[in-house]
């Protein structure tokens, strides 16, 4: 499903630039249950973007389902991150003014979802990652652990082929942590391919393969 | 050092607003090390904000050294915020395009540290949080636990009387984790008052005492 080669991101930093990865090559295969780890700093979110059709590397190669995505213009990486790819952002990434529906449903505003079934879909998953009382908030009045279920939620609605998700219970009790990864223990059983960044071994141990970055490289 | 009445918190939201606070009683004795635990959304960050001094209760007592917080200026509150207490917020509060040592060094102006020394604490205690190869990037330019990292920083740079630290090691690897809470372990040890939100075990095990919330109340 996905297979990478050699992958490099150099980040521009003073004259040389920080290489944040130092050649990944990785296989996923459909249905995984991947976890990555490393030490803070170690390049896990960047390539969590690469994978994600969220940033290009600076070289190597990207297949997913065997097409070169580094080929890909940028309105065709956003179609393929649209239908195939949710990904929950280790930051949120939510609009701060609209509501949690509004939040949730935005994926579906590209995948062609009928409108009146959008809501129904955005009011299950929120109910799923137990905020069913905040439908009509905006994350501005929402505690940590409440946005980052947000973010998660908006990954799931779209039903997608591979779900990225960056950290997604560091501002978790371990109950609602635990109701998270089940969560996401059966989407895989359903067949979604999971990949999951973190640095939390309990969490880790859902995933069927779990890889270690150190310094841009995997070392384990 | 720190003594709470009845506290309630209500935010505004529909008819009768949402009780994130219930009647919160606490007294906090100088030089304890007091951690908070409790699920997603029971009111850990509305306490700490109360207590940091970033927000007023909607009723009840606050009194910081003897003295009632809740008849202070805003004027007032900020001076005291500035010189007794170091906040780590939950949601690091970083300005994304000021530097490291800017972001560090800004708590410095308040207490009319020297400018020329205001540069090097900056540096010993980005040290100190290992990211001493970050000084002149912006927060933008940084990994997750990188910015949690520069977050509590900005928050002892000051020698504060206080350090409210709310989630200080959502986003870091468990060796980073325990670098972190050594460190504010050793900064009890010297008699810094120590109130750490954190919903990890672990982390709650450095502190000497442990209140859980839930639903905006003291259930242990
Ligand atoms: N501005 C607001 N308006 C309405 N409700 C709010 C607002 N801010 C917070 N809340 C609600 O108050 C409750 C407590 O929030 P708080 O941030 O204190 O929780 P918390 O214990 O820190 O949670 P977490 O562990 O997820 O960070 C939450 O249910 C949240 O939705
Ligand atoms: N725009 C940028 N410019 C320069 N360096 C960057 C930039 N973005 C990230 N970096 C650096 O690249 C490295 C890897 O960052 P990345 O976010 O992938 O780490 P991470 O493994 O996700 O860490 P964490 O667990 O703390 O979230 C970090 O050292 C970071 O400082
Ligand atoms: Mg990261
Ligand atoms: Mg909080």
């Amino acid at each position: 499903l996905i297979e990478t080669e050699d992958l490099t991101k150099v980040y521009p930093m003073g004259k040389e630039g920080f290489a944040a990865l130092n050649g990944i090559s990785l296989s996923i295969e459909r249905g995984e249950f991947l976890a990555v780890m490393g030490p803070s700093g170690s390049g896990k979110s960047t390539l969590m973007n690469i994978i994600g059709c969220l940033d290009s590397p600076t070289s190597g190669k990207y297949l997913l389902e065997g097409e070169d995505v580094g080929a890909k213009s940028d309105l065709e990486l956003a179609g393929i991150r649209n239908q195939k790819i949710g990904f929950a952002f280790q930051s949120f990434n939510l609009l701060p003014r609209a509501t949690l529906i509004e939040n949730v449903t935005l994926p579906l505003s590209y995948s062609r979802v009928p409108r009146r079934q959008r809501a129904q879909k955005a009011e299950e998953i929120l109910q799923r990652v137990g905020l069913e009382t905040k439908f009509n908030q905006t994350p501005t009045e929402l505690s940590g652990g409440e946005q980052q279920r947000v973010a998660l939620a908006r990954a799931l609605v779209n039903n997608p082929v591979i779900i990225c998700a960056d950290e997604p219970t560091g501002n978790l009790d371990t109950a609602t942590s635990r109701e998270i990864m089940e969560m996401l223990s059966e989407l895989n059983k359903d067949g979604t391919t999971i990949i999951l960044v973190t640095h939390d071994s309990e969490n880790a141990s859902y995933a069927k393969r779990i890889i270690t970055l150190r310094d841009g490289r995997i070392v384990r």
